[in-house]
């Protein structure tokens, strides 16, 4: 349930902050 | 130490000495090549200068350069140390550093912090938190009542803010992440554990005498 996380839990679900898909070439 | 130079293969901007990168970062000699290589992969993507462009960054991470995204651009600007809009090898190497297994917490915490100042004020305010919960939101084609999302910053910040003034400073971030340090997964990437494997051909271009290694 969304509002039993924190809020950064939830923003750090962004594929824009997942760097591993860099590694990916 | 210090006097070493790159030849012509490896002249681009910004490009500097594998063995003094490696001397200021947890990386090897070895590691600092076959990052070279995946430099050398996105920062030729779309124009090949030697620089990595937001665009040529957007693309690598979403294999689809026309993509804006908050977060990206985020991270983008804390590689592009020298706010040139565009990132160095030695930059591109500094900035990763911070997210290799080995770096320490602090550096990891303080990257966060910066990350999710958007403003740059010094603190991470409630208007920046939602600002980004939106952005989440919209990416992941979630929909949450404006209620829910005001009882989500509630929530945080009533653990976060401890002096209660709205906005969360860089001592109450620091106590906030080390109580939820699920926080700073995004901050380690295994990937740089065992870069060499990942980027075998830096043998094929490796200038640095093996000693040195």
């Amino acid at each position: 349930k969304p509002t039993a996380m924190n809020a950064f839990d939830l923003i750090n679900m962004s594929k824009g902050l997942n760097l591993g898909s860099l590694f990916d070439t | 130490m210090g006097c070493f130079h790159s030849t012509a293969s490896r002249q681009c901007p910004g490009h500097e000495d594998p063995v003094f990168l490696a001397s200021q970062t947890a990386f090897s000699v070895s590691e600092v090549e076959a990052l070279f290589e995946l430099f050398k992969s996105i920062s030729s993507s779309v124009i090949d200068d030697g620089l990595i462009s937001k665009e040529e960054f957007q693309l690598a991470l979403f294999k689809n350069k026309k993509k804006e995204n908050l977060f990206a651009n985020r991270i983008f600007d804390l590689f592009d140390v020298k706010r040139k809009g565009v990132v160095d090898f030695g930059d591109f190497v500094r900035v990763l550093n911070v997210f290799h297994p080995n770096a320490s917490q602090e550096d990891k915490i303080d990257f966060t912090f910066k990350l999710y100042d958007l403003d740059g004020t010094g603190y991470i305010e409630r208007d920046e938190v939602r600002q980004m919960l939106i952005a989440i939101l919209c990416e992941s084609e979630l929909k949450l009542a404006d209620e829910t999302i005001e009882q989500i910053l509630d929530k945080t910040f009533k653990e976060a803010d401890v002096n209660l003034d709205g906005k969360i400073d860089k001592s109450e971030w620091h106590q906030f992440v080390t109580k939820n340090p699920s926080l700073l997964k995004i901050m380690t990437l295994q990937y740089l554990r065992d870069i060499t494997t990942t980027f075998p051909s830096f043998v094929f271009h490796s200038e640095v005498d093996e000693m040195a290694t």
